[in-house]
């Protein structure tokens, strides 16, 4: 898991998936 | 000549599926629906992005994307209920359905698809939905919840089909003999336009953009000047100026980031070839026709484009 | 090729154009009305592996079990060799997953009856490990562990295709978990 550091009561996690043979960089922003 | 190099791009489109264009890794920025309205827009433009597919948690599925025609709806709802401002402020994802509903536009059906049908269907998807973006959605093995692999522009389908196809070469045919593009009819205003009634008219004509004219003594037409498009729409909100009744079109667009490319212009004879070249190199959203003096003849939207190149 | 962009569109000669059209007054009041363009710096996003932490290590592992019982998570007895990592089972039942007929339109309007699909996984695994990367400088990472059934019985038809199911599996109910756990660490410390 990756992580930013929490600004404006903001959060982001990532986690780099792979899909079949490619990778995504999931990232999901959500309200403290 | 023409319609030799259309049939084998067709076939090459058919023969690749929308997962064939995602590059080998790469990003995808997912809203959460709990997020402020205002919250998303920061994300999005501190990202480089115009949209993004939203994730409803407490139903752990997918609800659609992001677009700045949700952030258009939101200044019409303003507009129209200005008593409202506070709820503007406190408005989460979760309740753009509730907006659109309140100034009676219908929602935007999201058509995905899946990564591996063919890219020509996910074309065909798009045309027929008038999106110019389409998600790629598949289903977790597990747990058959949707996953949004990706999300496909109009823009990067061109931009694969220019980079992988020799063919754009002998698409030497100039516009004016293919008849592509819309020349009837176009919405144009001046640059003392309200920008509300601009931002009106994208609803109103579910354009993505507006023409700005010169404006003349005489009354008569002017040249083509500027452009307002649906996401400057950001900027106007980002700067907090939407309250502003008075601003006019021409002063909105002060809010345009410096490294805006500017707008993208052609004659009647230019052809395919060249323009397919110009999408390799740079985000082109769509070319304005004009005359050689600079008069406004018509729009090449890259709807138009893709529908010529599938469908003729 | 006659392809060309408009001059008058770049943002330096939009802004000339519009300053001489604009009598002095009108150029005070543009200056009042914020309209400078949007900053385009991106304030780089720096990412993190998991959270980062300078307490005590007995003292973090506290406070996350602690956030974890809030959240109703379960986790299993840590084994002496394996004190510092957690393995936690989460029940995961929002509204049941629907089998869309057609999947092609994940955005249906809410009015669509969609049937339920019965035996998906509810319980998801997540392992919780703090790492120490120098003196008094600590890392708490988080690694999706799968999923389980709550009912044992259905555990026992074995995971079919483990691989497969890592070829597609979405990534989003483990993020917006560690999402719950993180903002429950920051609200309690």
């Amino acid at each position: 898991l990756a992580t930013t550091s929490i600004k404006h009561n903001t959060l982001a996690v990532a986690s780099i998936v792979r899909y079949k043979q490619k990778y995504s960089t999931q990232i999901l922003y959500a309200p403290l | 000549e023409q319609q030799a190099a259309l049939e084998s791009m067709r076939q090459f489109i058919k023969s690749k599926t929308s997962y064939d264009v995602l590059p080998v890794s790469y990003r995808l920025i997912v809203l959460d629906t709990s997020l402020l309205v205002k919250k998303s827009l920061n994300i999005l433009l501190q990202n480089n992005v115009v949209s993004a597919p939203l994730w409803n948690s407490t139903k752990s599925k997918f609800a659609g994307l992001l677009t700045s025609t949700d952030f258009i709806n939101v200044i019409q709802y303003y507009f129209q209920f200005p008593t409202k401002m506070d709820l503007v402020e406190s408005l989460t994802l979760d309740g753009l359905r509730d907006i659109e509903r309140a100034i009676g536009v219908a929602p935007m059906e999201t058509a995905s698809i899946h990564p591996f049908k063919s890219l020509y269907d996910a074309c065909l998807k798009m045309i027929s939905s008038k999106a110019r973006r389409i998600p790629l959605v598949d289903k977790d093995l597990k747990t058959q919840r949707e996953i949004v692999v990706s999300v496909l522009t109009q823009y990067r389908i061109l931009k694969f089909v220019s980079l992988n196809c020799k063919e754009i070469t002998r698409l030497n045919i100039p516009l004016k003999e293919l008849n592509i593009g819309t020349y009837e009819g176009l919405s144009t205003v001046s640059m003392s336009t309200p920008v509300m009634d601009v931002i009106h008219l994208l609803t109103s004509r579910n354009v993505s953009s507006v023409p700005i004219l010169s404006e003349t003594q005489d009354g008569s037409q002017g040249t083509l000047i500027n452009v307002y498009e649906g996401i400057d729409v950001l900027a106007l909100i980002k700067g907090g100026i939407y309250n502003d009744l008075s601003l006019s079109v021409g002063e909105a667009l002060l809010k345009r980031p410096e490294d805006f490319e500017g707008v993208f212009t052609c004659t009647l004879n230019d052809k395919l070839s060249t323009i397919l070249e110009i999408i390799k190199k740079n985000r082109v959203h769509r070319l304005f026709v004009v005359d050689d003096q600079g008069f406004l003849k018509g729009v090449v939207t890259l709807s138009d484009i893709l529908q010529y190149i599938l469908l003729g | 090729s006659t392809i060309a962009i408009l001059p008058s569109s770049l943002p330096q000669l939009h802004r000339a154009y519009i300053m001489e059209h604009l009598t002095p007054e009108q150029q005070q009041v543009i200056q009042s009305k914020n309209l400078t363009p949007l900053s385009t710096k991106k304030s780089k996003t720096r990412w993190h592996f998991g959270i980062r932490s300078r307490s005590y290590p007995l003292d973090v592992m506290g406070e996350i079990y602690r956030a974890l019982q809030n959240l109703g998570a379960e986790w299993s007895k840590p084994s002496e060799e394996e004190l510092w990592t957690i393995r936690v089972r989460w029940k995961y039942s929002p509204a049941k997953p629907t089998v869309d007929a057609d999947l092609d339109d994940f955005h249906k309007p809410e009015e669509e009856e969609e049937e339920p699909v019965s035996n998906t996984p509810d319980m998801m695994k997540m392992q919780i490990q703090l790492f120490q990367l120098e003196p008094n400088n600590y890392l708490v990472d988080f690694k999706f562990g799968g999923w389980e059934f709550s009912n044992p019985e259905e555990n026992k038809a074995g995971v079919e295709g483990e691989d497969d199911e890592m070829s597609s599996f979405s990534a989003y109910p483990f993020l917006h978990m560690a999402t719950r756990l993180i903002m429950e660490l920051a609200v309690n410390s």
